[in-house]
């Protein structure tokens, strides 16, 4: 299964992961 | 050999010519479903109304997966993995299916595996509490999984992997209404014209693929199904294919709530935007009427993303700020991962969008090879606003993993057996009556949502 999430920010906004990362619930995605 | 070659008699068995005479007919009508609704169009990949039209296109391998059942396959699957299993075996088994694929049994809810009735049972398993902190960041992981893409969404197409890209508007679909003589069934398209994005329409799939906006969260709606006893919200069923519109969509009896301004004003922000732990989320089911927890929830929220207007006003629901940019990612769950997904921000669930699909297997190996993996499958679109606007939310279902469940929404049905819809077509429903005040499902970065489930 996959989840794809597709949101507005602001153009500053930064990822925090790395493609192939493992990452787990509430884990850091990104911020502004 | 050449012996052999030569003198052995051909004997011409029955049952394997039938075998593969029905396999050549699957395969050809599958082909034919599939590709060619229209040959004079094909070439420009649009139907006549000018939406885009979403195919099986890859490698051969992908075509013989095409032509298996796979629908059938996930819930026969789904229907193996029911099956209560002896109270003696269910440590054993469990363990050995732990190990292989790499389950951390130290972090579920139940140390005692003989709690785990089936398979299933133990595939949707809940975490302790406090197994998974909530960052403090405005995005957090909404699953357990690893990270197969994600960037900005460029012309409003999806990134799939790199150069195969997929139509925000296959992924999202727009709200234009359509009846249901107007679908499309041959084809998944959607209709991009509606849209009000600033600039860029498209997004990535991974490496290379991607999909569109509507073709991922949906397009049109079109007949009202059967009123919504639990009168949360009104649902209609739709397709993304069609832009001919004729205004449908029904509204059910709305649930008498109304929160009160006093007990919204008595929240304090610091304690409203505290990170929560995992575990210490609410119930996310709907709100029962004038329940003071969920007023409270709802200002939470309301303080984290503000109350303002549906930003939901063009056909995907995608209006930016020509300040903001559209982002993407794509987490990938592995058969051993939690399954159980949950609110990635503090945001508004508008609406939901469950699209019919095939059930092809997501694995990174699929996704670098079958073009539009992720607006071909079966999926729910998950449309609201959070702070900085638009925010999208797309569980897409597996082969394994074909039943997606909302715990605000226990209408929802995936992976369902009976006549199917055709593809690209989809049911909606509008949380709008799930809080008066922001007008939609709130929820706290954390809070579960919902999850997968075998078959």
């Amino acid at each position: 299964s996959t989840i794809v999430l597709v949101f507005e920010a602001p153009k500053n906004f930064a990822f925090d992961v790395q493609a192939g990362q493992k990452i787990k619930v509430g884990q850091r995605l990104g911020d502004v | 050999i050449a012996d052999a070659w030569r003198n052995t008699p051909t004997k011409w068995y029955p049952l394997p010519i039938f075998v593969g005479a029905l396999l050549l007919v699957a395969i050809n009508y599958r082909h034919r479903r599939t590709q060619s609704p229209r040959d004079g169009e094909e070439k420009m990949h649009v139907d006549r109304d000018g939406n885009e039209v979403i195919r099986l296109r890859g490698p051969l391998q992908v075509h013989v997966l095409g032509a298996l059942p796979l629908r059938n396959l996930s819930r026969l699957w789904g229907y193996l993995n029911s099956f209560e299993l002896p109270v003696w075996f269910r440590p054993t088994g469990f363990r050995v299916y732990s190990t292989i694929f790499g389950c951390d049994l130290t972090e579920i809810e139940h140390s005692d595996l003989t709690h785990y009735k089936s398979l299933g049972d133990f595939f949707y398993r809940r975490l302790k509490d406090g197994a998974r902190p909530i960052d403090s960041a405005v995005l957090v992981s909404p699953a357990d999984g690893r990270i197969l893409h994600f960037g900005t969404v460029k012309g409003l197409r999806v990134e799939q992997v790199k150069g195969l890209t997929y139509s925000l508007d296959a992924l999202f679909g727009s709200s234009e209404p359509s009846t249901p003589s107007s679908v499309v069934s041959e084809t998944i398209a959607f209709a991009n014209r509606d849209h009000e994005i600033v600039d860029d329409e498209e997004f990535a799939n991974v490496n290379g693929i991607d999909y569109s906006l509507d073709q991922l969260f949906g397009a049109h709606a079109t007949r009202p199904s059967s009123p919504d006893p639990s009168g949360s919200f009104s649902s209609s069923s739709s397709s993304s294919s069609s832009s001919s519109a004729s205004s449908s969509g029904t509204t059910t009896p709305s649930s008498p709530r109304s929160p009160s301004p006093s007990s919204l004003d008595d929240m304090s922000v610091e304690e409203i935007n505290k990170p929560r732990k995992f575990g210490e989320q609410h119930d996310a089911s709907v709100p029962q009427p004038d329940t003071i927890s969920q007023v409270s929830h709802d200002a939470s929220v309301a303080a984290d993303i503000g109350v303002r207007p549906p930003l939901l006003r063009s056909s995907s629901g995608l209006r930016t700020n020509p300040k903001n940019d559209l982002f993407f990612t794509v987490i990938y769950l592995a058969p051993g991962d939690y399954h159980r997904f949950h609110s990635p921000a503090a945001w508004v669930v508008e609406k939901r969008r469950h699209f019919m699909g095939e059930l092809f297997s997501v694995s990174p190996y699929m996704a670098k090879r079958l073009q539009n993996l992720f607006v071909l499958n079966e999926r729910v679109s998950l449309l609201g606003r959070w702070k900085h606007g638009f925010f999208g939310m797309v569980p897409v279902g597996a082969t394994n993993v074909g039943s997606i469940l909302l715990n605000f929404d226990k209408d929802l049905r995936t992976n369902v057996r009976g006549r199917r819809q055709p593809p690209g077509t989809f049911t909606e429903a509008v949380y709008t009556k799930a809080s008066s005040v922001l007008r939609g499902k709130p929820l706290r970065p954390g809070e579960e949502m919902g999850g997968f489930c075998l078959g």
